[in-house]
């Protein structure tokens, strides 16, 4: 555990929390996009099914538990609670492309052809493009509202930390891991624009985010 | 450096 681990572990943390208590508070999921958030259930479901094999700390145990319920609190108030409120003509990004690619990849790229370790690299992939549909629903609307970019900006710092973790790593314990690097540097990227238009418009301006 | 895998990160 080095200081940027943990700073990446607190950001990604903050953002499901940011989410979560935006449409708790609000009573509405305006704007959010319910297909990436079964993503990410999904993605934390098929990662952390080594509650049951192995102990690592009560640290691991404890933050893996609070993404799981967390994740699957959110998309209950999405589709469940609060579905009045969710916009799903403008959700329509088709999880398939997804869904397809990221499950033959898992097949072909991982560290042993087990169901655990297969289900593992499926999330690590299905993780860097889960915020896709997101993204996609921001540019069909054409704006999100300043608590929803903040709450993008914790997910995408999050991935960035861990980057920097891994450089430190490298160096500082000859740690690699190919497979999270490589889809670390990928769902960082995705990021990049919304980070340059979070700082430009958000940060400078006020309230939302509205796109050229 | 062997590409290996961390069971603690998250």
């Amino acid at each position: 555990m080095n200081i940027f681990r943990l700073a990446g572990d607190v950001s990604h943390l903050v953002a499901i929390i940011i989410l979560f208590l935006k449409i708790w508070k609000s009573k509405s999921c305006a704007g959010i996009s319910g297909k990436s958030q079964v993503l990410f259930a999904l993605v934390f479901t098929s990662r952390y099914l080594d509650l049951f094999t192995v102990f690592i700390s009560a640290y691991n145990t404890i933050m893996k538990l609070v993404f799981l319920v967390l994740s699957y609190a959110t998309v209950y108030l999405i589709y469940m609670r609060f579905r009045g409120s969710y916009d799903s003509e403008n959700d329509s990004f088709r999880v398939e492309f997804l869904l397809v690619p990221v499950t033959g990849l898992a097949f072909l790229e991982n560290y042993a052809f087990t169901p655990l370790e297969i289900l593992w690299t499926f999330s690590i992939f299905l993780e860097a493009v889960a915020i896709m549909p997101q993204l996609f629903m921001i540019t069909k609307t054409g704006e999100a509202e300043s608590i929803t970019t903040h709450y993008l900006f914790f997910l995408g710092l999050y991935r960035a930390l861990y980057l920097a973790n891994w450089v430190w790593r490298y160096h500082t314990e000859g740690f690699f891991d190919q497979i999270a690097v490589v889809s670390g540097v990928v769902q960082t990227i995705f990021y990049c624009d919304f980070f340059y238009l979070y700082v430009t418009r958000v940060l400078r301006g006020s309230g939302k985010m509205s796109l050229p | 450096v062997d590409s290996q895998k961390d069971k603690d990160e998250l």
